[in-house]
């Protein structure tokens, strides 16, 4: 289960600080994924208390939109926590899919990387299985093929090291590279952090979300959750 | 595998100070519902009275909705987010899929913080820990007393982390973060925010 409070002591307005929350959820809580299962309980809330002595916040003030930013990026460093706990999990994968037709095609790519449990064993095993990340690429429900022109898209291993190269292509506009450099596979992969690009290659939108490995620890947290 | 496994998270990710925001006092303790003896009950309060608090949610779009929040959104509901002034959160029981009983026990957990503080409908709840199971309401209202009767709120950093570990369940280490933001004016607010979460996470709240 997820759950989470932010509280500021600046004062907004109810209406103001429900549209901040939403807008800031939808691109960090609701952006990650341990095990692709969703809870009974999982609540995120915020508290606005107003100690600060400035005029109230509504959706009209010149400062929503930057306070509305800047809890957007200090909710992505609370649920990138999550991730980085994970049951088991030994890496933080951020799956960044860019240049999509629309938002809503790229969340629903970027979710089903995050959540194919043969993707996340692959990290775990360091295995550079880009055809399973080709894979649920391909079964994401997309309502139509408006983001996906198989002709066009990309995907990379991108080391967060700042070794070089940063970039390790697999994908080439749809064409897979056979003679992928295995050693420098094998070197991103055993990285704590890495990340997985996807260049749809149709637009202009994109999404990230924070995912973590499958381990056997996971299963071993959870066969006795409950006894 | 055995290097990234031996990574000790509790020391990367845990800090050891914060700025915390004005107004706030929090409190934990462990009541005896985890068996492990663990801290299992947090409350966070608004102590500012210059101006009404404001309080806004995302929630589980399960359909499944445990008693917790199915009572905190009619609390939001009801004042339209305006005037609330307390979480309050367990850990170890879900109080979920426990039927009326449950809305019940959900309810009489946020009223009796409402007593405490004087004032109706100003408390949000939030569970987690086993579904399917009826919160220990003996424990839990004994542990919202001795909070509030034993004045155990502080707004210290030890009370912020605390609170931060009395909501875990299977984390590896408690989750809190607190950064000062400027506005264009020059005038400075602070957010703070904790989480939990390790497993059964995939969430798509509204």
């Amino acid at each position: 289960t997820l759950l989470g409070f932010i509280v500021t002591d600046l004062p907004i307005k109810a209406s103001a600080l429900q549209t901040m929350l939403t807008a800031a959820a939808n691109r960090s809580f609701n952006c990650i994924s341990v095990d692709g299962d969703m809870s009974t309980n999982d609540t995120i809330c915020m508290l606005a208390n107003g100690a600060v002595d400035n005029s109230v916040i509504d959706e009209a003030s010149p400062d929503f939109e930057q306070v509305k930013s800047q809890v957007t990026e200090f909710a992505k460093q609370l649920a990138q926590l999550v991730v980085r706990d994970g049951e088991g999990a030994t890496k933080f994968v951020t799956v960044n899919v860019k240049n999509s037709a629309n938002f809503k095609d790229a969340r629903i790519i970027a979710e089903t990387i995050s959540n194919s449990m043969l993707v996340k064993s692959a990290l775990y095993g360091q295995d550079a299985n880009w055809g399973r990340i080709l894979c649920a690429i391909g079964y994401s429900k997309l309502e139509n093929l408006a983001s996906l022109d198989e002709s066009k898209i990309n995907v990379s291993f991108i080391a967060t090291d700042n070794s070089s190269p940063r970039e390790l292509k697999l994908i080439s506009n749809g064409v897979p590279q056979f003679d992928i450099d295995e050693r420098r596979a094998s070197e991103i992969l055993a990285l704590p952090d890495l990340e997985i690009l996807v260049d749809m290659g149709t637009g202009s939108e994109e999404c990230q979300f924070w995912t973590c490995d499958l381990s056997h620890e996971y299963v071993t947290i959870n066969g006795d959750y409950r006894s | 595998q055995k290097a990234a496994k031996t990574v000790d998270k509790y020391s990367l990710y845990v800090p050891k100070s914060g700025v915390f925001p004005k107004g706030f006092e929090v409190a934990s303790l462990a009541s005896g519902v985890k068996k492990n003896g663990n801290r299992d009950l947090g409350i966070i309060l608004n102590t500012n009275k210059s101006r009404p608090s404001n309080a806004a949610a995302v929630f589980t779009t399960n359909r499944f909705k445990a008693a917790p929040v199915l009572v905190s959104r009619q609390v939001l509901d009801s004042g339209s987010g305006e005037g609330v002034n307390a979480i309050v959160v367990n850990s170890g029981c879900a109080n979920a899929v426990t039927g009326e009983l449950g809305m019940q026990d959900a309810q009489n957990v946020a009223g009796q913080v409402n007593t405490h503080i004087g004032k109706q409908n100003s408390t949000l709840v939030m569970s987690t820990g086993v579904i399917g199971q009826r919160l220990q309401m003996d424990k839990i209202s004994k542990g919202i007393n001795t909070l509030f009767d034993q004045k155990q709120f502080g707004s210290d950093f030890d009370s912020w982390l605390n609170l931060a570990k009395s909501i875990c369940t299977t984390d590896t280490f408690p989750k809190l973060i607190s950064s000062k933001f400027q506005l264009s004016n020059g005038t400075e607010y602070t957010l703070t925010g904790i989480s939990k979460g390790a497993g059964m996470i995939c969430p798509n709240m509204a």
